[in-house]
């Protein structure tokens, strides 16, 4: 394991960490796609089903458990918490992330490694994880005022994409000397979705104003 | 060494 790769790890556990905060202390999810956390559940159940069969080492088991239970606390605290519901922005996350799930799942039928279940629902999740952040990104231009922790989560999220992005870079000149398309083709296109955020956020960063995303 | 694993990542 190289650095960027647990410097990825450790940038996605954080992000996670900051909404969790942001949602038990303040007891708010304002700003947050409920869909797009809908699709990180599914992203996640697809791609770990081999958990329990396939060991990895420690490390992948305790990652795994902790992005499968996280990704589902958070969408419990958005649909069932008493507080927390009140405060989730239903009439802006419009996006129909159900039709993003449609089109990947038969990509996956046709691009995959191996036309078995694990294989099939391993591409389906890497390509539904490539497209889940556009509920938030959607929600994220029809917000007035973002709040920080809501702009810092998803900055937080496109970092740890482009440290996987230079973890693949190490580990092809470095180690395998081959490319995985499927995970890296996946890959890139979800780091290049946060590119106008990206700009956005750091233009707010250093001109000391309000995130503000064009609508 | 190199993991031929493809699924060595999370």
């Amino acid at each position: 394991m190289n650095l960027f790769r647990l410097l990825g790890d450790m940038t996605h556990l954080l992000c996670i960490v900051v909404l969790l905060l942001k949602i038990r202390t303040r007891k708010s999810c304002a700003g947050i796609s409920l869909k797009t956390q809908e699709l990180y559940v599914i992203v996640f159940l697809t791609r770990y089903l081999d958990l329990f069969t396939m060991y990895n080492s420690l490390y992948q088991i305790v990652m795994k458990l902790v992005f499968v239970g996280t990704s589902i606390g958070i969408v419990w605290y958005m649909r069932y918490h008493k507080v927390v519901k009140q405060t989730y922005s239903k009439n802006e996350d419009t996006f129909r992330h159900y039709f993003l799930i449609l089109p990947c799942f038969v990509l996956a039928l046709f691009v995959h490694l191996d036309f078995t279940v694990v294989e099939v629902l391993w591409s389906f999740s890497l390509y539904l994880e490539a497209v889940a952040i556009l509920p938030q990104l959607v929600l994220l231009q029809r917000s007035r005022n973002i709040d920080t922790l809501t702009g810092d989560y998803v900055f937080l999220l496109g970092v740890y994409r482009v440290l996987y992005l230079l973890n693949w870079v190490y580990r092809f000149f470095m180690e395998i000397h081959q490319i995985r398309w499927i995970p890296w083709v996946s890959g890139f296109i979800q780091t290049a979705l946060y590119a106008d955020f990206f700009y956005y956020y750091i233009k707010s960063w250093k001109n000391r104003e309000k995130l503000k995303l064009p609508a | 060494g190199p993991s031929s694993n493809p699924k060595d990542e999370l």
